[in-house]
């Protein structure tokens, strides 16, 4: 989900 | 993955590390805002606090261990094993003033009203300003080492890179993360006088000192 593409960023 | 993220780690990765060796080699942080760095160890703390909660990549959790030692070695190398050489009296930017509006914003405007959200929009709110201590530091003193001028230019490069990343995630992948661009842009936009004066004298060789 968005929260989870967001979170791979550093 | 594409492009523009990986060289944007790659680059973030390159000014901590220039920071450190340039510290260690030293054996002096001179010049070098204690501040700052005490500013990113806490946006890697409260950033990565979902090393505990979620699993992304081997890639993703080996660079958020690498970003949070090294922000603590190097806060660690400032405040205790080189002390005597860290210039106390130029480090007199007064971080509350970004902490406290920031820690605001966070709490005000987030993707959702919870403590780990809150505190990973926090930390990106705070990133975007946590250079201003040093940058305040050279316009104080009127000059920056070449190799700090190396670590300024890497450490701008990695978000500038990272706008690009998120111009292609949107346009690829029809992404995009507004609270993380509207900082990014904040902190690139805090780095233009530098890379002016960094292209225009560092490049040309020349120290980087600025107009008494």
């Amino acid at each position: 989900k968005e929260q989870k593409k967001r979170k791979d960023e550093l | 993955m594409n492009i523009f993220r990986l060289t944007g780690d790659l680059s973030h990765l390159a000014a901590i590390i220039i920071l450190l060796l340039k510290i260690w080699k030293s054996r002096s942080c001179a010049g070098i805002s204690g501040k700052s760095q005490i500013l990113f160890a806490i946006v890697f703390t409260a950033r990565y606090l979902d090393l505990l909660t979620s699993f992304i990549s081997v890639y993703n959790t080996s660079m958020k261990v690498i970003y949070i030692g090294c922000a603590y070695a190097t806060v660690y190398l400032i405040y205790a094993k080189f002390r005597a050489t860290y210039d106390g009296n130029h480090d007199s930017f007064r971080v509350e003033f970004l902490v406290v509006p920031v820690g605001g914003l966070a709490v005000l405007i987030n993707h959702t009203f919870s403590p780990l959200e809150i505190l990973w929009t926090f930390s990106i709110y705070l990133e975007s300003v946590a250079i201003l201590p040093q940058l305040f530091m050279i316009s104080k003193t009127g000059e920056a080492e070449t190799i700090t001028t190396h670590y300024l230019f890497c450490l701008g490069m990695y978000r500038t890179l990272y706008l690009f990343n998120w111009v292609w995630r949107f346009y690829f992948e029809g992404f995009f993360d507004m609270i993380a661009i509207v900082a990014g842009l904040v902190q690139t936009v805090l780095y233009c006088d530098f890379f002016y004066l960094y292209v225009t004298k560092v490049l040309k060789g020349k120290k980087l000192s600025l107009p008494a």
